[in-house]
């Protein structure tokens, strides 16, 4: 464990707890995307598979524990307590250009082929690609309320986090794992454009708005 | 186990 894995773990733990709290407090999931929930839903269920075969740590079990069970609980209140103000219409990304892509690739590219590993894998690639509906819906609806933003900022910053993470363990612990590594840097890129109307806009205490 | 296929990050 390194201070950046730790930082990326606390910032991705964050980022859930706030979309809970955001969803449960205002009992609405107004402007979030149902489809990026249900995907990151698959991506932790995909995962954790090993959850009850392969203790590493208190520590790992607890934080995977607490990340399915968080993204289910999500998952049913926007598409079951507050399904009412769930914004169906904006949230339109075909998810199944995301899902079969990555089930392909997950089969061609992977370490091992062993259905555990093709899981992880087809995880790692989904779990890259996952905000896109998301920050398709931002941009359709033009906009995201603060509360919103700061989520999507502690997600991006997490695997951001991470890339410094595999730096570390390459430079101390000669450890890397391409397949991470490669999506890591896929899933930063995606954000980098939310990354600047983030810090220029809601850091300045506007609104985000997106150039519609 | 082989480290590679050791997944211990989340």
């Amino acid at each position: 464990m390194n201070i950046f894995r730790f930082l990326g773990d606390i910032s991705h733990l964050s980022a859930i707890i706030i979309l809970l709290l955001k969803i449960w407090k205002s009992r609405s999931c107004a402007g979030i995307s149902g489809k990026s929930q249900l995907l990151f839903a698959i991506v932790f269920t995909t995962r954790y598979l090993d959850l009850f075969t392969n203790f590493i740590s208190f520590y790992n079990t607890s934080m995977k524990v607490v990340y399915v069970a968080s993204s289910y609980a999500t998952v049913w209140m926007i598409y079951s307590k507050f399904k009412a103000t769930y914004d169906g219409n904006h949230d339109t990304f075909r998810v199944e250009f995301l899902i079969v892509p990555t089930a392909i690739l997950s089969f061609l590219v992977n370490h091992d082929f062993t259905p555990l590993e093709i899981l992880w894998t087809f995880s790692i690639y989904l779990e890259s690609v996952a905000i896109l509906p998301q920050l398709f819906m931002v941009s359709k609806t033009g906009e995201a309320e603060t509360i919103t933003s700061h989520y999507l900022f502690a997600l991006g910053i997490y695997r951001t986090l991470y890339l410094f993470n595999w730096i570390w363990r390459y430079q101390f612990e000669e450890f890397f794992d391409l397949i991470a590594i490669v999506a890591g840097l896929v899933q930063t890129v995606l954000y980098c454009d939310f990354f600047y109307l983030y810090i220029t806009k809601v850091l300045k205490g506007k609104k985000l708005s997106l150039p519609a | 186990q082989d480290k590679q296929f050791y997944h211990d990050e989340l």
